[in-house]
């Protein structure tokens, strides 16, 4: 454990609850793309099976086991909870364009053959590009709410300090994972817009609107 | 089938 990797996997937490919290405390979801929720889930499902047959520390289950139950929750929050608020109309990304692609590539490009480890690929493919519905949602609408932009910004944060935890441990550690870094980096640059419109405007106490 | 090894990593 190194201290990028330690405050990426907090900013990652952070953002998981600024959402959960948003719509708890405003009894509404509007705004927030529910399909890159659903994705998120399928992520930390796909991801964290090994909970069930390998143990690597209590840090390590706890944390998974809040990622899972928090991205579920958000999810029933959405759907269910307040459904009345959620705004399907402007969540239109076609997430089958995201998944099947990520599918097969898992299944062509991975460390092992092996069908736990082909769901961990999906899972870091498809976490990748998992924000995509929610920065089209925003793209959409032209505006997003500030405390969604918080979010947002944690949530870019988490695998930007990831990259600098990989350069760490592949320094100290001789550690490599070439198919996380690649997607890790896909995913951070998917961000950088929205960190530019985040640090020139939401910092300045502005509203993040998108001009017509 | 085999397991994939541990991953420290979330």
């Amino acid at each position: 454990m190194n201290i990028f990797r330690l405050t990426g996997d907090l900013s990652h937490l952070a953002a998981i609850i600024i959402l959960l919290l948003k719509i708890w405390k405003s009894r509404s979801c509007a705004g927030i793309s529910g399909k890159s929720q659903i994705l998120f889930a399928i992520v930390f499902t796909a991801r964290y099976l090994d909970l069930l047959t390998s143990f690597i520390s209590v840090y390590n289950t706890s944390m998974k086991v809040i990622y899972i139950g928090c991205a579920y929750a958000t999810v029933y929050l959405i759907y269910a909870k307040f459904r009345a608020t959620y705004d399907g109309n402007h969540d239109s990304f076609r997430v089958e364009f995201l998944v099947v692609p990520v599918g097969g590539l898992a299944v062509l490009i991975n460390h092992t053959f092996s069908p736990l480890e082909i769901l961990w690929t999906f899972s870091i493919y498809l976490e990748s590009v998992a924000i995509l519905p929610q920065l089209f949602m925003i793209s959409k609408t032209g505006e997003a709410e500030t405390i969604t932009t918080h979010y947002l910004f944690c949530l870019g944060m988490y695998r930007t300090l990831y990259l600098f935890n990989w350069v760490w441990r592949f320094y100290f550690e001789g550690f490599f994972d070439m198919i996380a870094i690649v997607a890790g980096l896909v995913q951070t640059v998917l961000y950088c817009d929205f960190f530019y419109l985040y640090v020139t405007k939401v910092l300045k106490g502005k509203k993040l609107s998108l001009p017509a | 089938f085999p397991l994939r090894p541990p991953k420290d990593e979330l």
